[in-house]
């Protein structure tokens, strides 16, 4: 099964 | 005092079409240097970067730098007002509540003003890393927005494969499967319609077709669109608008658990 990454996985807050 | 004025108004209709499905609201973070906007989608998937240059516009003036908080909806309502042959003019007075959409019809015989109250909304902005795609392609617009499209019919996600020999878009589900490649075109009349890939390692990703779908909405913007990806990080999907700059959606793809 694949599952949704979230953005925040990839990009920090600044 | 901030101050742009926009010839082709339209191009503010089509970016706000662009963005309004994805986004409630968002800050249109105004400076010397142009318009920016960056804003994640509810769901936390799917990040929305626009850049307008101050240079790209007919007239440009930003004494201060101004975020203005926006309610899509509600300029969506005050775009339609607007004929796409109009001037647009948007004005703000310094920590105003309040920004001014003008409207001019090209023979200037009818001035339409509107006002729109500004929200105060939270800014979160991310750092996005510079980075080298594996495979970046070029294709025409609408011709994505079609596979993307067509391809939704068939299951939630939408497998993209790149190779040097050409890109791959697969969906399947209940009711079968669904394969479409393109090619990279050897000779073409016009260059938007050219598919053009640059590809170091051929990678192949999987990505909600809904959000696709949602970033297919900029076509209008761009007779081309820029798809850069690389293995296990975001997808973006990149539309030049005109000569004042461009938008960038982000996508996180999905990944085995």
């Amino acid at each position: 099964t694949m599952s949704q990454k979230n953005i925040l996985s990839f990009f920090a807050k600044k | 005092m901030f101050e742009a004025r926009l010839v082709q108004s339209s191009i503010l209709k089509k970016v706000l079409e662009a963005i309004k499905e994805l986004l409630n609201e968002a800050t249109f973070d105004c400076s010397d240097s142009g318009i920016q906007l960056q804003a994640m989608d509810n769901s936390h998937v799917s990040l929305v970067s626009l850049n307008l240059r101050s240079d790209g516009f007919d007239k440009y003036r930003c004494d201060r730098n101004l975020s203005m908080g926006i309610n899509l909806a509600s300029m969506s309502k005050i775009m339609k007002c607007a004929g796409n042959d109009d001037v647009l003019t948007m004005k703000a007075q310094d920590n105003a509540d309040l920004v001014t959409f003008m409207f001019e019809s090209q023979n200037q015989e009818k001035v339409m003003d509107y006002e729109m109250k500004l929200m105060n909304l939270d800014q979160e902005h991310l750092g996005i890393p510079e980075t080298d795609y594996s495979c970046v392609i070029k294709l025409p617009s609408q011709e994505f927005a079609r596979i993307v499209r067509d391809l939704s019919q068939f299951g939630e996600s939408v497998v993209i494969s790149c190779t040097k020999e050409g890109i791959k878009f697969s969906a399947g589900g209940d009711i079968g499967n669904a394969n479409i490649k393109l090619a990279q075109t050897s000779n073409v009349d016009k260059d938007e319609d050219a598919v053009t890939i640059e590809m170091q390692e051929p990678v192949s990703l999987t990505f909600a077709c809904r959000y696709l779908n949602s970033f297919a909405k900029a076509t209008p913007l761009s007779p081309q669109v820029q798809l850069s990806m690389s293995a296990d990080v975001p997808l973006v999907v990149e539309y030049k608008i005109g000569d004042i700059g461009h938008i960038r959606y982000y996508l996180a793809p999905k990944i085995e658990d």
